[in-house]
């Protein structure tokens, strides 16, 4: 562990607290994309399978399974609790077209051909492109509530951030993993654009 | 090089 991926760690548990706690007050998903909510809960879970095989440490299970619950926890208010504000008109991006290039992929480039690690590779691909729906979403409507901006911030911060704990891992532990720094680059170059509205002039009310 | 088992990485 180093403080790159720990900060990335607690920024991306932000990005879903600030979410829940969105949904949850306004008791509403307006601007939302409840397609995205759905890729992430897809990547926690193909990606987090190993929490039942290999054990790295308590703060990692513990960490997975928090994940794994505040994604679901997620799709439950948006297409259960608070359906009724679910923003269909807007939240149309085609996932398929997400999906299925993502499994092509993963069984093509891999390091492994093996069923967990075909279903993690899957979930570095899919988290990469999981936000569109939603970057998508947010330029149709062309504005996002200033929360749902420091949503997208927070989450988009902490890719980044591991884009730095890989640099010192490889610097520091000579370890690297190409598949997941590709991806992850991928992801982060996605929210440029945000980035660039949300620090010059914050999207929200626009 | 990053391995199966070695995915210590959320």
């Amino acid at each position: 562990m180093n403080v790159f991926r720990l900060l990335g760690d607690i920024s991306h548990l932000l990005a879903i607290i600030i979410l829940l706690l969105k949904i949850w007050k306004t008791r509403s998903c307006a601007g939302i994309s409840g397609r995205s909510q759905v890729l992430f809960a897809v990547v926690y879970t193909a990606r987090y399978l190993d929490l039942f095989t290999s054990y790295i440490s308590a703060y990692n299970s513990i960490m997975k399974l928090v994940f794994l619950a505040a994604s679901y926890g997620t799709i439950y208010l948006m297409f259960i609790k608070f359906k009724a504000s679910y923003d269909h008109n807007h939240d149309t991006f085609r996932i398929e077209f997400l999906i299925l290039p993502c499994v092509l992929l993963s069984l093509l480039i891999n390091h492994e051909f093996s069923p967990l690690e075909i279903l993690w590779t899957f979930s570095i691909y899919l988290e990469s492109v999981a936000i569109l729906p939603q970057l998508f979403m947010v330029s149709k409507t062309g504005e996002a509530e200033s929360i749902t901006s420091h949503y997208l911030f927070a989450l988009g911060s902490y890719r980044a951030l591991y884009i730095l704990n890989w640099i010192y891992r490889y610097y520091a532990e000579s370890h690297y993993d190409v598949i997941a720094i590709v991806a992850g680059i991928v992801q982060t170059v996605l929210y440029c654009d945000f980035f660039y509205l949300y620090i010059t002039k914050g999207i929200y009310g626009q | 090089k990053s391995t199966p088992s070695s995915h210590d990485e959320l």
